[in-house]
């Protein structure tokens, strides 16, 4: 463990706080994709299941543990507890678009075709788009609620500080892990543009509008 | 240079 990467899980634990107190104080998931979280919940899912077969240590069961029930804790708000104010006709990305590529590409790079492997390498590719459907909300609605934006901006962050990690290890350990690099790398240049604007406009006190 | 899953990284 080194300190990127334990920012990096503090940013990605804080997100989905962040989120999860959003939907539960303001009584509304307005403006929050369910689809992006939908696939959330599933890259969780099949990265954890080597929760039941790997012990890495205490720090690392815990939060995968926190992981998968606030994914599933979110989704139970948006699509049951307040399924009112969910936005769905904002939500209208096709995630089989994502779904089907993220399956086919983890058949063909992977590092071993074993089911956990496998399921791994998939959740690793799902994760670098499962911001889109959040994403193309955002710019069809083309605004954000402020609280949104700081979910956002801690999401993007949280895998920015594993690239970071990566570099460390990679001179520290000689570890280098090309699948994870590679998703790490495109996921991040996908948050490139909120970025910009988060930084622009949100800690400037203003409100995150996409520019006309 | 070792390349493998990262098994402790969440």
């Amino acid at each position: 463990m080194n300190i990127f990467r334990l920012l990096g899980d503090i940013c990605h634990l804080v997100a989905i706080i962040v989120l999860l107190l959003k939907i539960w104080k303001t009584r509304s998931c307005a403006g929050i994709s369910g689809k992006s979280q939908i696939l959330f919940a599933l890259v969780y899912t099949t990265r954890y299941v080597d929760l039941f077969f790997t012990y890495v240590s205490l720090y690392n069961s815990v939060m995968k543990v926190i992981f998968l029930a606030s994914s599933y804790a979110t989704l139970y708000l948006i699509y049951v507890k307040f399924k009112a104010t969910y936005d769905f006709n904002h939500d209208t990305f096709r995630i089989e678009f994502l779904l089907i590529p993220c399956v086919i590409l983890s058949l063909l790079i992977t590092h071993d075709y074993s089911p956990v492997e496998l399921l791994w390498t998939f959740s690793i590719y799902l994760e670098a788009v499962a911001i889109l459907p959040q994403l193309f909300m955002v710019s069809k609605t083309g605004e954000a609620e402020t609280i949104t934006s700081h979910y956002l901006f801690a999401l993007g962050a949280y895998r920015a500080l594993y690239i970071v990690n990566w570099i460390y290890r990679y001179y520290t350990e000689s570890f280098i892990d090309g699948i994870a690099v590679v998703a790490g790398i495109i996921q991040t240049i996908l948050y490139a543009d909120f970025f910009y604007l988060y930084i622009t406009k949100v800690l400037k006190g203003k409100d995150f509008k996409l520019p006309a | 240079y070792q390349r493998y899953r990262p098994k402790d990284e969440l």
